[in-house]
């Protein structure tokens, strides 16, 4: 069977961090 | 002499490929302005497997700012959805399906062996080639986590005013209507009069809504073992609220509502068993109320009788036991109040006892919740996108 692949660990925020970075915030307000 | 080459169409690959520009109408199509019902006649949670779809296709490029820029686009409108719906048991429980199948695919898919034993060849070839995403499972589970607290607390809120009525109020076993004296239906009918609300609900009110939610639950596609933690989370309130409510009023504790009480729990009972939830704990979590019922309806005389009760209720606080029979009401002339006597033996036989000492139950708690890895059997090549999504923009690679 083939070597398995090396993928490449995508970093990501946590959620915690996303709602801090406040990108939740309703973006509608003009 | 004319030939004609036929071209064969290549095979669809179960990946979906947009321009980036599109990103924000896949998720405002996809789920901001998503409506379960639109996609109801379709494959369960399809939005969390064309999303999937999109994001192995991005893969396939290897171009990673466009996984992020997805995945981080679709977290933020599922975060605005449910806050916009936060009282709107589908659509929360839409988003729950849709997110924990969205987070079982990553796994599914990860090329990770362990989550790859039930896979069919055909599934394995479509693992994702050049990213791992683990990072993001961790926020969708935690998403999900968030999504189910919310399913529940929308839940409880629906289910709360029917709960005393129905559990304690309303009179489903028709031979008992004429039990209680006249006074305590009087004060009932008149108070709903003078309310100006509905009459109060029935048993039969209560099993349907339970009945709603669950095939709603079932009909999103959400995998049946957190549809039965909600169910388990909901008995557990039906417990606290009736049983707080039994602690805390005179005209309840009777011999006659303990039969009543008795006769719904086995409703409720029969109802988890029709829907295959028995196994679920639910009725567990109704142990105290079941003892509460009991207790109103053994003998509370003799020294046997004390010591019966004793044995029989390990649910209940030595505070709510003696609560209980200092309220018991005779509603005849074969029903007899309690003795001071006979409740001083109960206290002196389980004041040893080692317990939380507190009178009323904790109606805000919640069992923390588990989400088990549900592989699919579908096979992304198969999926059909209906037109209906207006995702035209869409190509199939």
């Amino acid at each position: 069977r083939p070597p398995s692949r090396i993928r490449v660990l995508l970093k990501a925020p946590t959620l915690a961090e996303m709602e801090e970075m406040n990108i939740f915030e309703d973006d509608e307000s003009p | 002499r004319q030939v004609t080459v036929q071209r064969k169409e290549k095979d669809f690959e179960g990946m979906l490929e947009y321009y980036k520009e599109d990103e924000a109408l896949l998720v405002k199509n996809l789920v901001t302005d998503m409506k379960p019902n639109v996609v109801s006649a379709t494959v369960p949670c399809l939005p969390a497997y064309i999303l999937f779809m999109c994001i192995r296709h991005a893969d396939y490029i290897n171009d990673d700012q466009k996984v992020h820029s997805l995945l981080t686009s679709t977290i933020n409108a599922i975060k605005k959805v449910l806050k916009k719906n936060n009282d709107d048991f589908e659509m929360t429980s839409f988003w729950l399906a849709n997110t924990s199948r969205l987070l079982h695919c990553l796994k599914q898919y990860s090329g990770d062996e362990a989550f790859m034993t039930q896979n069919s060849a055909k599934q394995n070839e479509h693992c994702l080639k050049n990213f791992d995403l683990a990072e993001y499972r961790q926020v969708l589970s935690d998403l999900s986590i968030q999504i189910y607290q919310q399913l529940v607390r929308v839940a409880e809120a629906i289910m709360q005013p029917m709960i005393v009525s129905s559990m304690l109020e309303s009179e489903s076993i028709p031979s008992l209507a004429g039990v209680k004296p006249m006074g305590y239906r009087n004060r009932t009918s008149s108070f709903d009069c003078e309310d100006g609300g509905p009459a109060g609900y029935t048993l039969e009110a209560l099993i349907r809504q339970l009945g709603q939610f669950y095939t709603t639950m079932a009909d999103h596609g959400l995998d049946p073992e957190i549809g039965e933690q909600v169910v388990r989370q909901l008995f557990y309130s039906i417990n606290a609220v009736t049983l707080n409510n039994l602690l805390l009023r005179k005209d309840v504790c009777s011999w006659s509502t303990g039969m009543q009480l008795r006769y719904n729990i086995s409703q409720l009972e029969e109802w988890l068993r029709g829907k295959n939830l028995h196994q679920s704990g639910a009725i567990a979590t109704m142990e105290p109320l079941i003892q509460a019922a009991q207790l109103l309806q053994v003998k509370k005389k003799t020294s046997q009788d004390a010591e019966a009760i004793c044995s029989l209720c390990t649910a209940l606080s030595l505070q709510q036991i003696v609560k209980i029979l200092n309220l018991y009401t005779p509603l005849n002339e074969f029903e007899e109040r309690v003795t001071v006597s006979f409740i001083r033996d109960i206290q002196n036989r389980l004041q040893d006892r080692i317990e939380i000492n507190q009178l009323l139950v904790d109606t805000k708690h919640t069992f923390p919740v588990l989400f088990p890895y549900t592989p699919s059997a579908l096979s992304l090549e198969t999926l059909h996108i209906p037109a209906s999504l207006n995702l035209d923009f869409l190509t199939r690679v």
